[in-house]
């Protein structure tokens, strides 16, 4: 699955 | 948000911080590299991007914000403030952006989740983050004799970094789904960086001794 989690870190 | 990230945040901000009041309030940036401070200036531009268009959280945005503008302001201190300006190593400190720029540029073309603007900039950023602290830790060893504040910027930057390693390692354990091959390879890329200096740093804090580093 895809991610889109990912830009919830600095 | 986990313990780790938490921590990683706030030693990155304190870095940041801790740079720009130094340089406020000492009227100097003596021992500071410009290149570097340019360098993450472009990173937080260029990451943050989605700023605008994605909203993640109250947290994320205001911290956005913050590293953005503490940042630019630093850049902006050291090429513009006339007290500061004098105080910056030129010489010393010419180490070219170009030659990082343009092969995360490239890489980020080539290594990247999505080829879209938003996402190539996103991974142009991470790979950029990664070898940002050259110019400073060239610079380091050139000046030698390097004043508490410096060395407790790069001590700092590189207690963000330690804690993101663990904040990944979390997250990995406790998140389904969550790999993020470039965000990870470059952040260790980057850690690695930060070794050889944390070795002389807490050598030098052992001995209760000046740092200094070796030629």
């Amino acid at each position: 699955p895809q991610n889109n989690d990912k830009k919830d870190e600095l | 948000m986990n313990i780790f990230r938490l921590a990683g945040d706030m030693t990155h901000l304190m870095s940041v911080l801790v740079l720009l009041l130094k340089i406020h309030t000492i009227k100097s940036c003596a021992g500071i590299s410009l290149k570097t401070q340019e360098l993450y200036a472009l990173v937080f531009a260029t990451r943050y991007l989605d700023i605008f268009t994605d909203f993640i959280s109250v947290y994320n945005t205001i911290m956005k914000l913050i590293f953005l503008g503490s940042s630019f302001s630093i850049v902006w201190y050291m090429r513009r403030h006339k007290l500061v300006r004098r105080s910056y190593d030129k010489e010393q400190d010419t180490f070219r952006h170009f030659f990082l720029v343009l092969p995360c540029l490239l890489l980020a073309l080539v290594m990247n989740e999505k080829f879209t603007f938003k996402e190539v900039m996103w991974a142009f950023s991470l790979y950029l983050e990664a070898v940002a602290i050259l110019p400073q830790l060239v610079l380091l060893q050139r000046t030698k004799n390097i004043d508490n504040l410096t060395g407790q910027y790069v001590f700092l930057l590189g207690a963000y970094r330690a804690f993101y390693i663990f904040n990944w390692i979390y997250r990995y354990f406790t998140e389904p789904h969550y790999v993020h091959w470039i965000t990870w390879i470059s952040g260790l890329v980057q850690t690695l960086l930060y070794a050889d200096f944390f070795y002389y740093y807490f050598n030098s804090w052992k001995n209760n001794v000046k740092l200094h580093l070796p030629a």
